[in-house]
This record gives C-alpha cells, sequence and structure tokens, in this order.
C-alpha cells in the first residue's frame, strides 16, 4: 500500500543518514570517559571558547547528516524552497535531540560523544551546566519510552515536517506531507501494538524550549567572549544560530 | 536566499 511504501522510504531515509547504527551504539553504552579522560577534557577546554567550539563542530555534522535526511524524505524536496529551509532552520537541532535518544545510556546518564559515552561532567567547561542536564533529562525521558528505529525515524521526520513553523509559504502543502506521515506512524504504531506511545511522547513544547535555551546559551558566551573570532564556529553553525 | 547560502547549497547538492 502507499502508507506502507511511505514507512519504508521514511526508515530508509533515516538508516542512510544516521551517524552511528543502533547496535553499535548499544554495544559500547558502558564504553565511558575515565576520570583521567575527562580531566584532560577539561584541561584542553581551557583557553575560552575551546569545547564550545568543539561541541559546534559536532552538532554541526549532526546537523549536516539532518539535511541529508530531509533531502530523502519523500515529499520534501517537492516543497518550495523557502518552506524548505524554513523547516530545517526551525527543526535541525530538534532532531539531533530526538535523535540523542539512540545514543544515550539512561542507566547512567551519559550520551555518546567524540568515541565514547560522556556524563554531564565532560560538558561543564561549556558553562552552562543547567542546559546540559535539562538536555540529558530530555534524551532520559525519550529512551524510556524504548523506541524501535522506525519509531525515531518517524518522530525526526515529524518533527521536521510540521506546518506551524513561523514563515512557510506553502502552508497548505506541508500539512499534507504531515498528515501523511502522521497517518502512516499511526498505522505502524497499530500494527505493532505501541498506539500507547503517542500519548507519553514528550511535549513539542519542551523541544522548542531546548532550542531557544541553545541560542540564549550561546549569545551569552558570545557576549562573554567578544574577541572570539566568528570564523571559530563552523560556517553552517553560524548560519543556523546566530 | 542569500542569508542561507550554505543550507541552500546543502539542499541543492544532489551529489551528497
Amino acid at each position: 500500500s502507499p502508507m506502507e511504501q511511505l514507512t519504508q522510504k521514511v526508515l530508509r531515509s533515516y538508516q542512510e543518514t544516521c551517524q552511528l547504527g543502533s547496535e553499535e551504539l548499544q554495544l559500547r553504552r558502558w564504553d565511558t570517559f575515565s576520570r583521567e579522560e575527562i580531566c584532560t577534557y577539561q584541561r584542553q577546554a581551557r583557553p575560552p571558547g575551546k569545547m564550545w567550539q568543539r561541541c559546534a563542530g559536532r552538532l554541526t555534522e549532526a546537523i549536516q547528516l539532518v539535511v541529508e535526511f530531509a533531502k530523502r524524505l519523500p515529499g520534501f524536496l517537492e516543497l518550495c524552497q523557502n518552506d524548505q529551509i524554513v523547516l530545517l532552520k526551525a527543526g535541525a537541532l530538534e532532531v539531533v535531540l530526538v535523535q540523542m535518544c539512540r545514543a544515550f545510556n539512561g542507566e547512567n546518564r551519559t550520551v555518546f560523544f567524540e568515541g565514547k559515552y560522556a556524563s554531564a561532567e565532560l560538558f561543564r567547561a561549556l558553562g552552562c551546566h543547567e542546559f546540559i542536564s535539562s538536555i540529558f533529562d530530555f534524551a532520559q525521558s525519550l529512551c524510556a519510552l524504548h523506541c524501535s528505529e522506525s519509531e525515531v525515524a518517524f518522530l525526526c521526520a515529524l518533527v521536521l515536517v510540521n506546518a506551524n513553523r513561523r514563515w512557510l509559504q506553502d502552508q497548505l502543502q506541508v500539512a499534507r506531507l504531515q498528515g501523511q506521515l502522521e497517518v502512516a506512524f499511526r498505522l505502524l504504531l497499530r500494527r505493532t501494538q505501541r498506539e500507547e506511545l503517542l500519548p507519553r511522547l514528550p511535549p513539542q513544547a519542551r523541544l522548542r524550549a531546548l532550542c531557544s535555551q541553545h541560542l540564549e546559551q550561546l549569545q551569552a558566551f558570545l557576549r562573554l567572549h567578544p574577541g572570539l573570532l566568528p570564523s571559530a564556529f563552523p560556517p553552517l553553525y553560524r548560519e543556523l544560530f546566530t | 536566499k542569500e542569508k542561507h547560502k550554505i543550507l541552500h547549497r546543502l539542499l541543492q547538492d544532489s551529489s551528497s
């Protein structure tokens, strides 16, 4: 059926654009940074901004893959260019945050970062511990739902294709695509007897709040370090967030 | 368009 085909395409788009396979992430989930390694990170991060640059780099790599995911999503490239950009600009970081639940070990609150699982401690040099904790809380709440790969694929697609974003030119066309994705997702959940997932998903506002916190933290960081060259951050990161 | 030229380029690039 067309809906079944859509489901397959969403899953394939997602699998083709994943940085790491879920099996590998599962296998390595107890491979954590040692105390010494965390100290080394913190020492290296001492010049202002080193850790910010590092995280911005990793985030930008993840966002580039979100763009590839979007391009492979059925119907996305048929949207007008303005709307493709609006959806990615508003949704790319949200998709990365959703995907983070695959790379998160809820049992010891660590996330896969640069080759190993890292606790929030590793990111202390960023100077925004509360924000990092909120991200970890979000990943933990999503992890607790034990989503399958197909479910994460649909969650990402639906975070991206959201007709409620501001500045869309052809809202109706986006709404149509969103509607198709929602129907396919519901069918998948019914087939796998996972309908209880929908009411348990974190509210959209939570993702939005994390993204605005990110912007606030970045602005605060840039205010604190006015001498930092804009070129310290990857161009795509600058384009999206500054 | 000018403001989002990298995003624009990534979207246009069919080889990636």
